[in-house]
């Protein structure tokens, strides 16, 4: 089929109490069933409006409050999809398995594709010199049910967020793809989207129309939230992305969504409220074969061909999330600006429709190794308002802005092909595509 | 389109070919 509709469940999961010892297994399947009868209402609205798959968030089904002892019996052993199982038809096959059970026989009954995220355990013992000192692996996994119930897909999270520390890493990178009807798929979780493997390789080596994305991502203004990277990854990678979020606004997690290479289909943000959301819209099967689908956009062209634009103001360091940016204030109500660091130089014309003197601005530049919850390599050009007039607040967390702008191009220096291009409004709106386009020598800039 | 009220706009580049074989971890758990 040319096109299919796609559904994404952003869950308010039901927690576990905080506890030091271990549950009963009879307790944590109670709480797990809680939360998969919250997930089988959005699985049966999905299915009557006629969605052909549907992705529930990571920790979906049983939240992330755990130590590595205390998940133990929310756990499973997932067996590899080459076993070839309906758990639905043969629930005792391989073992206590009632909640791959009941994800099965969800998509069984509603003929419909599930995908969860749930606990897989692997005994191990001496003779693997790895086998951690309790005797078993735990795994953060995706399963994917087809609409017979088929176990079609398992997915251990490769790149692990720091505070997983109730997960292994699995030993191998996992590459999960399976075929449908409408399109090749992969997978992968939350943190993975930073990644080279599997995040890249997917889309590029493999060659998958459409990403899989269980993911509990707290937002982290303003250049971390959900909605806005995952759209740009979306965009940038040129496959349809289908994110659940999980929904918890104590941890600042919302931001689901249905993203396409040429467009956001549709997204949810919702920090006022403790509901969940069911979103659906139609995707094209391939987006590649489509005469709309993006050209390639070289990042650096437009930066690199022009001269930078001379300032008599000194730039100053600020912090955003641990990075340490150079940036320059923006003092007037239109300009050129740009501002170093390192082997990244980035560039902003701009014009407002007037500077207020309650709000600053600034262009920022980071071009490092990013180290808290993981290490990677950024290169960054970013304008962002800053908390307060005082521009040591440049790179703080803010949630609205009330100056306009009726005029931006930026653009930057950069040394990768990789870049993800974000727009976000105040209160945390994600910019519509009618009020930027991006260039293809690599610029972000207002539509005139 | 018309004016916007920009919160923050970002160019944000990944540098894959400087990065360790796994994301890796910072400091652990933060509670």
């Amino acid at each position: 089929t040319d096109t299919f509709i796609a559904a994404v469940y952003e869950h308010a999961v039901i927690l576990p109490n905080k506890t030091e010892t271990p549950v009963s297994k009879e307790e944590a399947l109670l709480l797990m069933n809680k939360n998969m009868d919250v997930l089988e209402k959005a699985v049966k609205l999905a299915a009557r409006q006629g969605a052909h798959i549907i992705v529930t968030p990571e920790d979906g089904v049983y939240g992330w409050v755990f130590t590595r002892e205390t998940i133990y019996p929310y756990l499973e052993d997932i067996p590899h999809p080459e076993v070839n199982w309906i758990p639905c038809k043969e629930p005792q096959r391989f073992g206590y398995a009632p909640v791959q059970e009941r994800l099965s026989c969800l998509a069984k009954h509603n003929s419909i594709y599930v995908v969860a995220n749930i606990g897989d355990k692997k005994p191990c013992n001496a003779s693997d010199l790895q086998c951690p000192p309790d005797g078993r692996y735990q795994y953060n996994t995706n399963v994917v049910f087809d609409s017979e119930g088929r176990l079609v897909a398992r997915y251990h999270k490769y790149n692990l967020y720091a505070p997983e520390t109730q997960f292994d890493f699995p030993k191998d990178l996992e590459l999960v793809t399976f075929g449908t009807p409408f399109g090749k798929f992969g997978i992968f979780t939350c943190f993975d989207i930073f990644s080279y493997d599997p995040a890249v390789v997917l889309v590029e080596k493999l060659q998958v129309d459409s990403v899989l994305f269980p993911t509990a991502w707290g937002n982290l203004l303003p250049l971390l939230s959900a909605v806005p990277f995952h759209s740009a990854w979306a965009r940038a990678m040129g496959v349809n992305l289908l994110a659940a979020n999980a929904h918890n606004t104590t941890n600042h997690m919302t931001g689901s969504g249905i993203y396409s290479p040429e467009a956001v289909n549709v997204y949810h943000y919702d920090m006022e409220t403790e509901s969940g959301q069911l979103m659906l819209s139609e995707l094209k099967s391939r987006p590649r074969n489509e005469p709309t689908y993006p050209a390639p956009v070289d990042w650096g062209a437009y930066a690199k061909g022009i001269r930078p634009f001379s300032s008599e103001q000194s730039d100053f360091s600020g912090m955003f999330y641990f990075d340490r940016f150079t940036f320059t204030e923006l003092k007037r109500s239109a300009g050129n600006y740009t501002v170093c660091q390192k082997d990244l130089c980035c560039h902003l014309t701009y014009k407002m429709s007037e500077k207020r003197t309650d709000e600053s601005y600034a262009l920022g530049a980071f071009d490092g190794l990013h180290t808290v919850e993981g290490q990677y390599y950024l290169q960054i050009c970013a304008l962002v308002k800053c908390q307060t007039t005082d521009l040591s607040t440049c790179g703080k967390p803010i949630g609205s802005a009330f100056t306009k702008f009726e005029e931006f191009s930026l653009s930057g220096t950069f040394g990768t092909s990789y870049v993800f291009p974000q727009l976000t409004l105040s209160g945390s709106q994600l910019g519509p595509e009618r009020y930027y386009e991006i260039s293809r020598d690599g610029r972000l800039k207002s539509r005139s | 389109g018309p004016p916007v009220p920009v919160l923050a706009m970002a160019l944000y580049g990944r540098v894959f070919e400087k990065d360790a074989p796994r994301l890796g971890q910072g400091p652990v758990k933060s509670e």
